[in-house]
């Protein structure tokens, strides 16, 4: 039996916008620390990793690890359905082939019940080792958005270059070229504006930018979002997702041959 | 030419 409540109900709705775009479909992992998902876009070029800690639900009743394979648009469709402010609650009975979304609105007068058919799907999980990075950086996700998104209309790839001066996003295309630099800013007088950068050696790696667009879908999630990066390993753009857990998305680099 | 990698080149399946 599974029941997991989620007073936030709006922090799921805003995980599967986020993630729907770049996974067709993948397995939901349950077990007693939390509500996990680790699957691949369909070019094996970039992952997600999302997780939800038990703690952070108000009820989370997992009898015994179960993994659900799910149609994440389909999902979505169903998500849309519940109010921002609505209470979501996740069922599935052992055995069962479907998983029940219940949406509750704050005042408890309207009661919803969405029904959907699990999938299998038989998905390879990576061994993502916990790595030291060359360079982390912390900023605005709003920021982190519109550069990628300004950056997507004069080219198609970004190099990402990290120096003791700050960080750079750089990128070219047919009309010309554009550069980007943001610099260590942590005097701002709101933390979550404040931009900090660690670096223990200069990284400068190139990606495509049609990922990081999809990634920044994660925007709404968090204020804050941190690039990790290491020469020749892919980055890690975090979203934390308050008191709960994270979404992580790494993207292969682009590497010259 | 840049080459676009691929995640399953860095990280092994589990």
């Amino acid at each position: 039996m599974l029941e997991l409540r989620l007073v936030q109900g709006s922090l799921l709705k805003k995980v599967l916008e986020a993630i729907k775009d770049l996974v067709n479909d993948a397995n939901f992992d349950c077990s007693a620390t939390g509500f996990s998902l680790q699957a691949m876009d369909s070019s094996h070029v970039a992952l997600v990793a999302l997780l939800l800690r038990s703690e952070g639900f108000e009820h989370y009743r997992c009898d015994r690890n179960l993994s659900m394979g799910m149609n994440l648009g389909n999902m979505a469709k169903m998500l849309k359905c519940a109010g921002n402010d609505d209470i979501i609650t996740l069922k599935a009975d052992d055995g069962s082939d479907t998983v029940t979304f219940m949406f509750e609105s704050p005042t408890q007068d309207k009661i919803s019940d969405f029904e959907m058919k699990l999938m299998d799907i038989d998905s390879e999980h990576l061994g993502i080792p916990e790595a030291e990075y060359h360079a982390i950086v912390r900023m605005p996700s709003s920021e982190f958005g519109r550069i990628c998104k300004d950056l997507s209309s004069i080219g198609d790839t970004v190099v990402i270059s990290v120096t003791k001066e700050g960080v750079k996003f750089s990128t070219r295309g047919d009309i010309g070229t554009a550069n980007i630099v943001c610099r260590q800013n942590n005097t701002v007088d709101k933390p979550e504006e404040a931009t900090i950068i660690e670096m223990t050696e200069p990284v400068s790696l190139t990606f495509a930018l049609r990922y990081m667009n999809s990634f920044t879908k994660a925007t709404p999630l968090s204020s804050i979002v941190t690039l990790s990066l290491s020469s020749d390993l892919p980055v890690v753009v975090e979203y934390k997702i308050a008191e709960m857990g994270y979404i992580r998305f790494y993207l292969a680099p682009k590497i010259e041959e | 030419k840049l080459q676009q990698k691929k995640m399953t080149g860095f990280f092994d399946k589990r």
